[in-house]
């Protein structure tokens, strides 16, 4: 089962 | 104060179109530069940035950074008061509370203004770093819009591959799978319906239907768009926007767990 990883677990808030 | 003024109003208003499904509000942060928006729709999935330089504009004035919060749905309505052939201007003063939208007729014999009022948005903004991606496919726009609509229909996961032969588009569901293959072009004697892929190394991703579906209200940018990928990072996906700017959604791969 493949799962939706959020943005934020690639880039990080300024 | 803050002025820009767009000949090519039309381009404003695909923009719009760009980015309404996917956005509710977006700050519109003005500079020198130019125009950029960075906004993540409501589920924090994707991303979508927009730059808009400034000597793309016929007129551009920014005395002092300025970021105006919007509601897209209501810069949307305002915009489709625009006719296609309008000149679009946007201003606004220092500090202000308030955008306005004027419209001019190519001859100038309808003067449309609106102003709509500013929100206080709080926007985080996200680092986006530099990549070098394993592979870069650039494929004409409504072609890939088809591929995403048809593929849709399958399942609400689609694997982008990409090897050097060209790239496949695949999606399985309870009505079946579809796979669709596209080999690098030929000969490239019409630019933008070429299919071109430069490949570091094969990639395979998943990605969610419904958001690549919304990247491709932004078809009517550009002839052709591109897909940026490398192993576990967020696809990129970008219209360029005539010799303006661009806009550039970004999408969290589904990973199996």
């Amino acid at each position: 089962m493949s799962s939706q990883k959020p943005l934020t677990n690639f880039f990080k808030p300024l | 104060m803050f002025e820009a003024r767009l000949l090519q109003g039309s381009l404003l208003k695909k923009v719009m179109e760009a980015l309404k499904e996917l956005l509710n509000e977006a700050a519109w942060d003005c500079s020198d530069a130019g125009i950029q928006l960075q906004a993540m729709d409501n589920s924090h999935v994707s991303l979508v940035s927009l730059n808009l330089r400034a000597e793309g504009f016929d007129k551009y004035r920014c005395d002092r950074n300025l970021s105006m919060g919007m509601n897209l749905g209501s810069m949307s309505k305002i915009l489709k008061c625009a006719s296609n052939e309008d000149i679009i201007t946007i201003k606004a003063q220092d500090n202000a509370d308030t955008v306005t939208f004027v419209f001019e007729s190519p001859d100038q014999d309808k003067v449309s203004d609106y102003e709509m009022k500013l929100m206080n948005l709080d926007q985080e903004h996200l680092g986006i770093p530099e990549t070098d991606y394993a592979c870069t496919i650039r494929l004409p726009s409504s072609e890939f819009a088809r591929i995403c609509r048809d593929l849709s229909q399958f399942g609400e996961s689609m694997v982008i591959s990409c090897t050097k032969e060209g790239v496949r588009f695949s999606a399985t569901g309870d009505i079946g799978t579809g796979n669709i293959k596209l080999a690098q072009s030929a000969k490239v004697d019409k630019e933008e319906e070429a299919v071109v892929i430069e490949m570091q190394e094969p990639v395979s991703l998943t990605f969610a239907c419904r958001y690549l579906n919304s990247f491709t209200k932004a078809t009517s940018l550009s002839k052709s768009v591109q897909l940026s990928m490398s192993p576990e990072v967020p696809l990129v996906v970008e219209y360029k926007i005539e010799d303006i700017g661009h806009v550039r959604y970004y999408l969290a791969p589904k990973i199996e767990d």
